[in-house]
């Protein structure tokens, strides 16, 4: 099985390559690429050897075949149903971006249990009231949640959406949030990011 | 030296520990707060003993001193000062989070290249000029950078801050951004966290 460093690393590779591609770079040996996304190149070798033989000794990765791996590992080759729970500041920044739309990640709906914010348009279709959850996740397919509420309500609406059958959340609060196997739960947490920039400035 | 994948634990556990005093337990266990932060008994063991000694053999941790030896550890004894390079959407979200402040990250002053953004209040003091962005850094004490520009304006930002002496970033621009020794380089992918989730949905 996969450890699960690698998987970030992936979409790291990813870009790169899809970059050299445009340049319209034909190959790339592992030292190049490791040299253009701050890796070593043992490490790119070591984390694309868990899916098969992609380079010839000598000549390198053939970029386009990498890339098309690198996709379908990814899971990219097809789009991906999101809603977004909690239509505050940070759920309506990511609504508004643009960015996921072009990987195939479709938001599809908006929550928010505020009556002032429910019918506002944040960025998707109108938001909907966050009882109609359950309803909403029932009636449509829907892939992947992300959970931007305040933290004393992330873990109850978490446990909400996975009771309805979405598979994977990924969790804004900061909170030690928790699911079940086999539900995918993934923590984006600001505050550790910045905690984690105190602790090497304070040992500089 | 401390493994890099250690640091963001350590903020997880001080969470936690937190939450705990604030309930007056005032001992636990690793195998207690190992449950409660979703981690194992020997990682927790290990990771605190980079700090030196601090549980007793069947009787566990001392909440109290473990709080206060993570927050010495972190960083948090003291305030940092940070300032935003892009007040679009997600600069705008992070500058009215009040959460940072409580945990000493004090933004100072928000950066924008748009003239119609430059003078608006989006949290913090008036957004100014980037012109003004190296006289800003030699005038106060910057210890963080955040940046949220687009993609193509953020290598040449964080050259900037960097070259004016700023000693940490948090990048949130989607490149692999790169920063010469010794200076702090965190990265926030949020493309990369839904590829994650792709990634394990693509396989289950
Ligand atoms: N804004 C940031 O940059 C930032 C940074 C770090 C962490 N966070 C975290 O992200 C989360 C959102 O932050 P924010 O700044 O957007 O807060 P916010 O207060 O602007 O937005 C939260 C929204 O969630 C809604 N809400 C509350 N309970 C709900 C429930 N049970 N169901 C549905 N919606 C509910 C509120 O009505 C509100 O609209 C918080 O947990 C915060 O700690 C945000
Ligand atoms: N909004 C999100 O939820 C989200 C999600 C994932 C990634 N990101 C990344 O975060 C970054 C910001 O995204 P956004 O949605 O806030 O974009 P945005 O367009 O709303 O904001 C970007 C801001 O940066 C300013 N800017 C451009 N060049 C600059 C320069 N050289 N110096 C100073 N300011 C400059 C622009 O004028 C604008 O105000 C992007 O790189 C984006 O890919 C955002």
């Amino acid at each position: 099985s996969i450890p699960e460093a690698t998987v970030p690393r992936l979409s790291r590779y990813l870009r790169k390559l899809q970059e050299m591609q445009e340049r319209g770079k034909k190959t790339v040996s592992s030292r190049q690429l490791a040299e253009a996304v701050g890796a070593n190149p043992a490490q790119i070798r070591k984390d694309l050897s868990y899916f098969g033989e992609f380079g010839t000794r000598g000549v390198g990765y053939d970029v386009k075949t990498l890339v098309e791996e690198l996709r379908q590992q990814l899971g990219l080759n097809r789009s991906w149903n999101v809603i977004i729970i909690g239509s505050g500041k940070l759920g309506t920044a990511l609504a508004l971006y643009r960015g996921f739309e072009k990987q195939g990640f479709n938001l599809v709906g908006m929550f928010d249990s505020n009556p002032d914010v429910v019918g506002t348009d944040r960025g998707a279709a109108p938001v909907l009231s966050s009882d109609r959850l359950e309803q909403f996740i029932a009636d449509n397919d829907i892939q992947i949640a992300m959970v931007t509420t305040p933290a004393d309500a992330a873990q109850d609406v978490i446990d909400r959406v996975v009771a309805a059958g979405v598979p994977a959340v990924l969790n804004f609060a900061p909170i030690g949030a928790t699911a079940d196997q086999p539900v995918i739960l993934r923590q984006v947490d600001l505050s550790t990011e910045l905690m984690t920039l105190s602790f090497y400035l304070d040992k500089s």
